[in-house]
């Protein structure tokens, strides 16, 4: 395993977006997911529909069938990758615009730019994580959110943290030490694209450390998937 | 949530000066983030939420003392609102792993080591 990793300087990164007043938060982490997957496959970086997923996407789960996908009421990234699968694949941004609103369905199949091959659920452990990342893009993540409400920059690290999962985001990359201004202490962490928009955070990102001393910090561990994107050429 | 045994001492009268220049905090962010309230009750209530927000974020900072908390776009709204409107994860942790547990989508273990 590579001691840092940044997915954004190979490219694998779209743009960070803004998901406004509406809680799709789980599209965005789904897109960028396979976007980066997409990227590995074909070599280009297209930038992929969220409001598709959220005017298309009611996938129920299969464990929970009352927890369905529901646009701006929230859904789960592995139910989103589920129905892409199902329905063919994803759309670009540019063809089916992002409203931050509940519509219609309007998915043309003939515009599909992603197609899923399949995706995968990792387990709560840091290597792993960390392994699948390097070798499958960003990776689709649950984490809680209650800390990132106030957060202004540097590597979070709060001393207690809740663990049950509130938003999903994308996780792009790990780095081995990010310097924390309070405490001077040098600080592994992950990087984590969310999607509140470039004027928050750092610029869009969260950092939020990790090791074997501060496992699954605010559950940032234990909703972890991936997928893997079909290859055109 | 108890107070954590090694505290970050920030000065005492950055702390003060946040509280008593509120509205002047406030003021700023009316404008640093373009916001606009229907009426001025709508403003007096987004003031007392931010305020809470103001002290919200000073004990964030002492809980999380490696990263840096302060006024940010969301600092008008109170945690509900903004879980409602900003967040958007349906399932709980739990019922995930329920999900997933044996499920035919587990990752196989990669090599970590060499």
């Amino acid at each position: 395993l590579p001691t840092e990793f940044d997915w954004r300087e190979h490219g694998a990164v779209g743009p960070v977006k803004d998901q406004g007043s509406c809680g799709s938060c789980w599209s965005f982490s789904t897109s960028g997911a396979l976007e980066g997957a997409n990227y590995l496959a074909t070599g280009k970086l297209e930038v992929l529909s969220e409001q598709q997923l959220v005017d298309c996407d009611h996938e129920c789960d299969p464990s929970e069938p009352r927890a369905c996908d529901a646009g701006c009421n929230g859904g789960l990234m592995t139910t989103a990758f589920s129905y892409l699968a199902k329905a063919g694949g994803l759309e670009t941004e540019k063809d089916y615009p992002y409203t931050g609103r509940n519509s219609a369905c309007k998915f043309d199949k003939s515009k599909i730019a992603a197609q899923v091959k399949n995706f995968s659920t990792v387990a709560i452990d840091e290597d792993q994580i960390a392994a699948n990342l390097v070798k499958h893009g960003p990776l689709a993540i649950g984490i809680n959110a209650v800390f990132m409400q106030t957060y202004i920059g540097g590597v979070s690290c709060p001393y207690i943290c809740g663990r049950h999962l509130d938003h999903g985001v994308l996780l792009v990359g790990y780095g081995s030490a990010g310097y924390a201004p309070l405490r001077f202490k040098e600080k592994p962490y992950w990087i984590i694209k969310n999607s509140w928009g470039e004027n928050w955070g750092e610029s869009g990102y969260y950092k939020i450390c990790r090791g074997p001393h501060v496992k699954n910090k605010c559950g940032v561990d234990s909703m972890v998937s991936t997928v893997t994107a079909i290859h055109t050429s | 949530l108890e107070d954590p045994l090694i505290e970050q001492v920030v000065g005492g009268d950055a702390e003060n000066e946040l509280e008593l220049n509120a509205e002047a905090h406030f003021a700023s962010f009316v404008r640093r983030f373009g916001k606009s309230y229907r009426d001025a009750d709508e403003h007096a209530h987004r003031l007392s939420v931010f305020r809470d927000n103001l002290r919200r974020a000073r004990r964030h900072q002492r809980l999380d003392p490696s990263a840096v908390h302060g006024i940010t776009k969301f600092s008008d709204l109170t945690p509900d609102e903004f879980r409602e409107r900003f967040l958007g994860l349906r399932k709980s942790r739990r019922s995930f792993l329920k999900g997933i547990s044996g499920s035919a989508h587990d990752a196989p273990a990669l090599p970590t080591d060499g």
